[in-house]
């Protein structure tokens, strides 16, 4: 069985899709097989890997409506190993649709449970919308574990209760298995006390849950979406790339310690 | 009749929640009366007026689907001349519960109408959560125009067009008044080239629509919301207060032409 990580956090801009793909491309230069579900309407994730919009024509909408099974509507990306689910258009419409429909929390869930025995996924990497709608609710029903990616700002680190109460709230009614697989810090600017004043916070709040590895704010990450690369792709030498190697490296760690 | 704004774009972290508070308080510095709405759960326009969390029991949600009036859940904030309604908890749970909701989508309108005539203000800026679901909806229906903070961002460009596609759903289909009231390029980086690019590629598509006025990336800007005060009241003469200063001039030139 696959390791289910949803990437969430309701605020908005804080590194999630940028977080999604370059983990999930670091994983997969280790070897491990992986698909990235993009469960955002936006369809950021699929832009950043590269999906051209015409090959978006089934994806996540039709997993989680059409009863479409994973391998359906997987596809090949560039990235050895990896392999994308992307963002209809159709998906914006999905919210609302889902509050009348079935086992409307499960949707996801149930569709990764067709993946049966023979796929080749060690890791399913989820990125969700900025919410804590019937989307992002999918995601967390469906993974076995949430990453929080935590930009080191204000409005940011105010949010992330809120999360942790809709996480207790799903692993309480919904998924009991779900815990929290650790919390990132995104977007690090030395140069700036208060990412120091957030980290701080962070580290003295969770402990442990907070990764090691910081993720510095750096140009080529931001520009790496533009050419459809992620950044390990794009600048493999950067200070962002290095740090997204890094921290799939400390993920599997955490998740398989030696 | 007031003029009302909604500050909206459903790409995450672009400024929104900064653009409607620093407005608000710069036009209400000029003199005019403003009324800011926190249309989003996650309440950081509240907090960034520093609204404590105590005062949040009334709000937006109530305004929405207890049938309050404006004049009843309105807090004075501690800026002259500025008043705002702010987001509550339950707000949270408003986008599923709306629904089902009799004219779901111009429950925010329908509220606002209940202003009267003797109301005091002139302008009515709502500040949108990052989605383009029923609260957006309702922000879009019940506005005059929408303001789009545009942050200098590859992703950020890319869902220009379907924030467009869903103001002209919403003009045709909900509220005929609806216009574009601008573009506002913020979180412009000088040493960064891609934010030339994406400042050229708005204008070139957008043209006069653009603002003249952009907002820099200002470290004064990201640490004002921990003061609970809006960067114009933290540090007015940084280059970002400033920055805002001048957008509520150019906005008051393009809505009142001399
Ligand atoms: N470490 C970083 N350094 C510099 N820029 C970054 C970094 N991480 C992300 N960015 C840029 O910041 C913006 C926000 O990041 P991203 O889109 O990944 O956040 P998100 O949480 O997925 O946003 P949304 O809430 O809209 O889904 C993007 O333009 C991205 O390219
Ligand atoms: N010009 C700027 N310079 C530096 N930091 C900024 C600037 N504008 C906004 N910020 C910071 O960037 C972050 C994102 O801004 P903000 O929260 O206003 O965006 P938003 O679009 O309202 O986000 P959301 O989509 O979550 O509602 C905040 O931490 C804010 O303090
Ligand atoms: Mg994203
Ligand atoms: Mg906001």
């Amino acid at each position: 069985k696959p390791n289910i990580v949803a990437v969430a956090n309701q605020k908005g801009g804080v590194g999630k899709t940028t977080t999604a793909i370059n983990l999930a491309t670091a994983l997969s230069a280790t070897g491990e097989h992986v698909l990235l579900i993009d469960l955002d309407p936006q369809g950021n994730a699929s832009t950043g890997l590269g999906v051209p919009r015409e090959d978006r024509a089934t994806g996540t909408y039709a997993l989680l409506l059409d009863g479409a099974s994973p391998k359906d509507v997987a596809l090949t990306s560039f990235v050895p190993n990896l392999d994308v689910i992307a963002a209809e258009p159709d998906l914006a419409g999905a919210e609302i649709e889902l509050v009348s429909t079935e086992r409307r929390e499960y949707r996801l869930r149930d569709a990764l449970a067709q993946l049966g025995p023979d796929h080749p996924y060690s890791f399913v990497i989820i990125d969700c919308p900025p919410s804590l709608g019937l989307l992002t609710l999918n995601g967390l029903v469906a993974a076995d574990s949430v990453l929080v990616p935590l930009q080191c700002e204000f409005f940011a680190l105010e949010g992330i209760s809120q999360l942790m109460r809709t996480i207790e709230r799903v692993k309480r009614a919904l998924n009991p298995a779900l815990r929290l697989q650790g919390i990132v810090l995104t977007m690090f600017d030395r140069r700036n006390n208060l990412s120091d004043l957030v980290a701080a916070d962070a580290r003295g709040f969770f402990g442990t849950q907070v990764y090691d590895t910081v993720i510095p704010r750096n140009i080529r990450i931001s520009e790496s979406p533009s050419h459809g690369k992620p950044v390990i792709l794009y600048d493999f030498r950067s200070p962002g790339a290095q740090a997204y190697i890094r921290l799939a490296q400390e993920l599997l760690q955490r998740e398989r310690p030696q």
